[in-house]
């Protein structure tokens, strides 16, 4: 029987709402599934916590609350996928959040009476899933979701929504979101969630847009078609055996002449590689043997040897006649070589476009630019997508760093920010500098004698640089750079520069097992131990440098 | 490490110099604890009698001129058992923990990277001709996932299981000789975690030639064992 959580994969961070605007928290996911289950008020849902919404979960319309709160994590039962942006057959069951018609005319919301009156309300079908104004299928219309129109001549109409590719996936099964969960070698898939017996980097929760549910066949990268680590200690990975759909693929997003974003949906004729290279046909496996073939990534338009991205590189690429060159990028031109568009983040109106420049290394910068040199917009700083990091106005509160505006917040070499293309990372803004001043020079770290010696030894105490200058039985220490009154030619700060022999401190220069010594003042005793305390256990922070690192990186 | 950039002095306080008897640096290592240090194993081949190396603490430069240098003998070495490319010296007696020698934190059992996540190395091996020679060097990187690192174009089967890749598809900066043995530590929260032992690659800063690191985390009972019984 198992506990009923079996048929859902892991709830993070779910939270129940219910129509009444409390917030119901689940105390533990038995209790959160049975909710889901029994309580039809309840709608456990998907989404992703609105990291830039700091409003508290409900809104004022309880029932938007459950439409714009949106929920961490996926719920999904075996078998039955909730919430996912596509449809199983007529859609009765489609909850995604697709809000326009198949023409591109936004939907009414189904609460609205205006300008339609609804038939179908919320209040008469609470369980078609009627929110917001997201396309729904409350009468099981063969033709699948519709909404009412905010066109007063179109009273309903059609939604675009994709199929499911449950039993069967498109192209290399990008979408495939079946429950296959076997490789093509018969191994059980292992779960993504898990690291036996094979440990891996593909965390559902560092890939929330690929769907890595259970134990289910999947292709987050771009492979020719779904695959899964095995249960097999001995095989760490293989494909799946997904059957290819009947029905026509979904229409191909209409290619690009020019690079935007990582030019997956770049479809010219660009057939040389950056380094001059010319580019070998895809159907070809010479001079260079490859799974990228037009039959693998039949929706990827790899046709003669055009640079493509069909595999979630960085930009297109291609494979090169040249031999000694497997694969090479290609130089594509920018679709962002013209202006940049408009940042979808609100310009401040008072604030003047205006050509922006920032002084020094750019700490103090807080103008509205928010794309990088190479043309890629920024990541908000409040946002951990695509890239996670700690650099949040709560960690630098004087960093100004709001919105997605290009910022120094750690004092680097000018103004960066995290970009919005997955594969990279962060990069150097594209400002100029205000003035002519020259680079900053890096800060020295603080001057070494500002660390406190401490006045105990470790072990026989030859690293001891404190300033003990007395005998254990009272004597002043001698200068160890004085010959008076015992004159002595071996211990001297010139013979032993690393020994720390400074003015007349107790020191152990020659590793002396009973610890730290000096010649003394008294003419009558030429040397005499010290009495220095032994120091306690180092206490430390691990991995915590005092004096801050560059990092700087090949970002 | 080629290309990349000079650190910060003492931004690293964890990096080792592994040195000669007779003080010639050729590999890197790192302070996991007072007295011990962790490295590559292909370091010690040289020979198996620990007086036959020393360890520089607490230094920016190659030359090792600083007031802040600890040199150290080693007491005893450990070579991971089942070969792989990761060993730890006892060092003879405790290095002085202060602001510029600091250990580094050790990741949990098996625990496994995130993809994307970047990561920093360190050393003072050969740059290639870049600049910053004589200096403690750092770059930045992000973790391949050993998949795709194990394509056809990239090193082809060649990563195991107990080892990560690090590096830039496109190449331009990595770790080199002299490296070998250094860290690759990967910042959590506001503390750096050692996540591989440099280890080898095929050549230096090569397109699709990422650098291979031991995974650190693969072998912390190992360690532990070994600390705790010596």
């Amino acid at each position: 029987q198992g506990s009923i959580l079996d048929r859902y994969v892991r709830t993070e961070g779910a939270w129940l709402l219910n129509p009444m605007k409390q917030v119901y928290r689940a105390n533990s996911e038995e209790e959160c599934a049975e909710k889901c289950e029994n309580e039809d008020k309840f709608a456990c849902r998907d989404g992703h916590l609105n990291l830039h919404d700091s409003k508290p979960f409900f809104q004022p319309n309880p029932l938007a609350a459950l439409a714009l709160t949106r929920l961490k994590g996926l719920e999904s039962m075996k078998g039955v996928v909730y919430l996912l942006e596509c449809k199983e057959g007529k859609g009765v069951d489609y909850r995604g959040t697709e809000a326009k018609t198949q023409k591109g005319v936004r939907c009414q919301k189904w609460a609205d009476n205006d300008p339609h009156k609804p038939k179908y309300t919320p209040e008469k079908y609470p369980n078609a899933g009627l929110e917001e104004n997201y396309c729904r299928n409350p009468d099981n219309d063969d033709k699948g979701p519709w909404c009412y129109t905010t066109d007063p001549d179109t009273r309903f109409d059609y939604c675009n929504i994709p199929e499911c590719e449950v039993e069967c996936m498109h192209c290399s099964g990008e979408n495939y979101h079946g429950v296959v969960a076997k490789t093509v070698s018969g191994f059980e898939c292992q779960r993504w969630d898990s690291q036996q017996p094979h440990s891996h980097g593909y965390l559902p929760e560092n890939f929330p847009e690929k769907d890595l549910k259970n134990n289910y066949c999947r292709n987050p990268d771009g492979e020719p078609r779904p695959w899964c680590f095995t249960t097999s200690p001995t095989k760490r990975w293989d494909y799946c055996d997904i059957p290819r759909c009947t029905t026509s693929p979904p229409p191909p997003t209409p290619g690009r002449q020019c690079l935007s974003g990582r030019g997956e949906d770049y479809r010219g004729t660009v057939s040389v590689t950056e380094s001059g290279n010319t580019c070998q046909h895809w159907n070809s496996q010479s001079p260079h043997r490859h799974a990228r073939t037009p039959e693998n990534y039949p929706c990827q338009s790899l046709d003669e040897n055009y640079c493509r991205n069909p595999d979630g590189e960085k930009r297109p690429w291609c494979y090169t006649t040249n031999t000694t060159a497997r694969w090479e990028y290609c130089d594509i031109p920018s679709c962002d070589s013209t202006k940049p568009e408009a940042p979808d983040v609100d310009v401040p109106d008072q604030a003047e476009v205006i050509e922006e420049c920032y002084q020094g290394n750019g700490v103090t910068y807080r103008g509205t630019a928010s794309f990088t040199l190479s043309g890629k917009k920024c990541q908000a700083w409040s946002s951990m997508s695509p890239h996670r990091h700690n650099k949040t106005a709560e960690n630098f509160p004087n960093a100004g760093l709001s919105q997605n505006y290009c910022r120094n917040p750690d004092a680097d070499s000018r103004p960066w920010c995290y970009t919005t293309d997955p594969s990279v990372r962060w990069e150097y803004c594209d400002l100029k500098k205000c003035d002519g001043q020259g680079i900053l020079t890096v800060p020295k770290p603080p001057q070494t004698t500002l660390e406190t010696n401490p006045e105990c030894i470790i072990e026989n105490g030859v690293d001891y640089r404190g300033t003990v200058a007395k005998t254990a039985r009272g004597r002043t220490c001698q200068e160890w750079s004085s010959q008076r009154p015992h004159s002595h030619d071996y211990f001297t700060p010139t013979t032993h520069p690393r020994a720390g022999l400074e003015k007349n401190y107790c020191r152990n220069p020659d590793g002396d097992v009973n610890g730290p010594w000096c010649y003394t003042t008294d003419p009558r005793k030429a040397w005499e131990y010290c009495d220095i305390p032994k120091c306690p256990p180092p206490q430390y922070e691990c991995g915590k440098s005092k004096f801050r690192p560059k990092l700087c990186a090949q970002r | 490490i080629v290309a990349g950039c000079v650190s910060h002095p003492h931004s690293w306080p964890w990096q080792i110099s592994l040195r000669t008897s007779y003080g010639m640096h050729f590999c890197g290592g790192t302070l996991i604890d007072p007295q011990w240090v962790l490295t590559a194993a292909h370091c010690l081949e040289k020979s198996s009698r620990p007086a036959a190396y020393k360890v520089y603490l607490g230094l920016h430069r190659e030359a090792a001129t600083e007031p802040s240098v600890q040199i150290r003998d080693v007491e005893k070495l450990f070579k991971e058992p089942r070969r792989a490319d990761i060993a730890l010296l006892k060092l003879s007696r405790p290095a002085v923990i202060n602001n510029h020698v600091i250990p580094v934190c050790l990741p949990k059992e098996n625990s496994v990277l995130g993809g994307r996540e970047e990561c920093y190395v360190t050393g003072w091996g050969d740059t290639r001709g870049t600049s910053g020679g004589g200096y403690l060097k750092e770059t930045g990187f992000p973790v391949i996932e050993n998949k795709i690192c194990n394509r056809p174009e990239f090193l082809n089967g060649r990563v195991k299981k107990h080892e990560l890749c690090a590096g830039n598809i496109h190449g331009g900066t990595d770790t080199c000789q002299g490296d070998s043995g250094g860290p690759l530590v990967c910042l959590n929260q506001d503390k750096f975690v050692q996540h591989g032992v440099t280890s080898w690659g095929l050549g230096c800063a090569q397109p699709m030639k990422p650098g291979v690191y031991v995974r650190v985390s693969n072998y912390i009972p190992w360690i532990k064992s070994v600390m705790e019984s010596n």
